[in-house]
């Protein structure tokens, strides 16, 4: 199983469809480095994206670099994938 | 493998090779209403299976739901397995629902993406795509939702075979799309389909590709509405709806937009929950819940079709 420790989801709201579309060039840059859960598409939805832990200082400052805000939605993938596999074995026994 | 569908966990997720098997037992525990049709094979030569409900008669017309076609969206195959089960035990009991099978059959297709949700239980649980590979393509799989002859390679899908939302070679050249749309058009007489994805707690209906009301959006806002409203009287959880294109993005190639340019006028699209706490690692304590919610939607969704013949 791929381990996903330190991937982090991050929750990003645009501003407006200038925003938006820096987000969209995100996917072009590095279309196997950041995973969108939620894609792009109007300023009023949140996009949603699965980064890398070796990815995070990047992105982050890509984000920051041009003003998009941003929150973290999933700190850590891995616990949560832990969580599921223990429920899952529980459920087994 | 649990033997028998009164030991299997319905508050659990479970493999590939448990659900088949729990399909296996639920099949046989149900012969008088329950069979099991396989339609075709995934790329990497799965069964790709249908559940078909039935109380008899010959082309019923006839209501098609698919989960799980994204493989990471494990609540769709378990709201799916459990939506199976309430089929059946509701059946005679529940005058909406017993109304519905006496006059047509319900198709439910549990694992869309075999190949996929295998490969999200033995290597990357993240895993949306299908598993196809290509000569001379670095890249593997194509989104199955972006794959249907409907405005194929259009706005809302990508080219890029790296892309988690590339389109594939051409329209239907996935097995496991193929496989519905040789199935759906052999029959010939399905009035309702319905699509069910994770996350975001949204209904829609067509079209994803044009920002265009269809025809009957009228009847198909209204049809949302009162089924987001069943939903919501179940567990308080609030879905929105509205067109695919206005509500989420404009998607191409997608399965609603597939059914509805070809006469199927009840054509929606579910994601189910939540909006963004878990996303897809919904917890599987919400199974149950997220699967009873749904079930009153979609129980809206198909007493409409049944009471408006067409």
């Amino acid at each position: 199983q791929m381990n996903f420790t330190g991937d982090q989801v991050l929750r990003v709201l645009a501003k407006d469809e200038k925003q938006l579309s820096l987000l969209g060039d995100l996917e072009g840059l590095k279309p196997q480095k950041v995973d969108f859960w939620r894609g792009p598409a109007r300023p009023s939805l949140p996009v949603d994206m699965r980064v890398p832990f070796s990815e995070l200082k990047d992105i982050k400052a890509y984000l920051e670099s041009h003003g998009l805000a941003y929150s973290i939605m999933i700190k850590d993938i891995q616990v949560l994938l832990d969580e599921e596999r223990q429920a899952m074995a529980k459920s087994r026994r | 493998l649990e033997r028998s569908t009164n030991s299997f966990s319905y508050s659990s997720y479970h493999t590939l090779e448990e659900i088949y098997s729990w399909i296996d037992n639920f099949v046989m525990e149900h012969s008088d209403i329950v069979s099991k049709i396989q339609i075709g094979n995934s790329f990497e030569n799965q069964s790709i299976l249908v559940l078909k409900f039935s109380t008899g008669g010959s082309r019923h017309p006839a209501i098609w739901i698919d989960t799980g076609i994204h493989s990471r969206e494990w609540i769709t195959h378990a709201t799916g397995i459990w939506t199976a089960n309430k089929i059946v035990s509701d059946y005679g009991k529940d005058r909406v629902l017993t109304d519905i099978l006496n006059a047509m059959d319900i198709f439910i297709e549990l694992v869309t993406n075999p190949d996929g949700f295998a490969f999200t239980h033995s290597m990357n649980r993240l895993w949306r795509k299908n598993k196809s590979i290509r000569p001379g393509i670095f890249c593997i799989g194509v989104d199955l939702n972006r794959n249907w002859k409907s405005g194929f390679g259009g706005n809302g899908s990508n080219s890029n075979p790296c892309s988690e939302t590339y389109h594939g070679p051409s329209p239907q050249s996935e097995p496991e799309v193929a496989a519905i749309v040789n199935f759906i058009t052999a029959h010939g007489n399905f009035k309702a389909l319905i699509s069910i994805h994770s996350y975001s707690q949204m209904l829609m209906y067509p079209y994803g590709r044009l920002l265009e009301p269809v025809s009957n959006q009228r009847e198909l806002y209204d049809l949302a509405k009162d089924a987001v409203e069943a939903l919501y009287k179940v567990h308080g959880i609030e879905y929105i709806f509205g067109s695919i294109s206005t509500t989420l993005y404009v998607a191409s190639g997608i399965t609603v937009d597939w059914a509805y340019d070809s006469g199927i006028k009840y054509a929606f699209s579910f994601e189910l929950r939540d909006t963004g706490q878990y996303g897809f690692l919904l917890p599987a304590t919400q199974i149950i819940p997220t699967a009873q919610e749904t079930w009153m939607a979609l129980r809206t969704i198909m007493e409409h079709t049944l009471n408006h013949p067409y």
